[in-house]
């Protein structure tokens, strides 16, 4: 463990955490894309197959219960809360998801590093992790206004991934043998696809405006 | 010898 790979897995902590603040404070889910968080349980649930057979640290036991239990109760809470499932902008959320889920199950299936159904997922549940944010970044331009804890959900989920970037560059740096390259590649891309919502956000904060994000 | 396909990383 470092202090890269810590601070990114506080700051997907903090992403879940403002979600939930949101919806429950709230009782809203307006802003947010039903979309992507049923990508995000998928990614947490075929990555996280290992949870009961390999024990790495406590820690890293609990972080996943937290990640694949708070992913599924906001598909919960979106899909069948009697109150907050009324301000789902369903007409907003039409991004045709299956593309996802089909090209990220193609590719896990010609690149992954060993050949058995855990490797294969667990690539798959990183290329759709890579691409898991783009109905919430559609959702977000069709919506124009965003209001902060949504703006700050995105924020944060883009930010994990950029500190583990440096935490891939610090470990490859320090140990032998550490390679990982379908992570690095796809975590770059996926911090790739967050640049132009950074870009907006930074000018929203500077100017101290509304998040707008041009439609 | 710890394979390092172990994945200890969330």
């Amino acid at each position: 463990m470092n202090i890269f790979r810590l601070a990114g897995d506080m700051t997907h902590l903090i992403s879940v955490l403002v979600l939930l603040l949101k919806i429950y404070a709230t009782k809203s889910c307006s802003g947010i894309s039903l979309k992507t968080q049923e990508l995000y349980a998928i990614v947490f649930v075929t990555r996280y197959l290992d949870l009961f057979t390999d024990f790495i640290s406590l820690y890293n036991t609990v972080m996943k219960l937290v990640f694949i239990g708070s992913s599924l109760a906001i598909v919960w809470c979106m899909r069948y809360h009697r109150v907050v499932r009324r301000s789902y902008d369903r007409e907003l959320d039409t991004f045709r998801y299956w593309i996802l889920l089909g090209v990220s199950f193609i590719l896990a299936l010609v690149l992954h590093e060993k050949f058995t159904l855990q490797e294969v997922f667990w690539a798959f549940s990183i290329y759709l992790e890579a691409v898991a944010i783009l109905p919430q970044l559609v959702l977000l331009q069709r919506s124009g206004n965003v209001d902060n804890l949504a703006g700050q959900y995105v924020f944060f989920l883009g930010a994990y991934r950029a500190f583990y970037i440096l935490n891939w560059i610090y470990r490859y740096l320090t140990e032998q043998r550490f390679t990982r390259w379908i992570s690095c590649v796809s975590g770059l891309v996926q911090t790739a696809l967050y640049a132009d919502f950074f870009y907006y956000y930074f000018i929203s904060w500077k100017n101290n405006a509304k998040l707008q994000l041009p439609a | 010898t710890q394979t390092d396909s172990v994945k200890d990383e969330l």
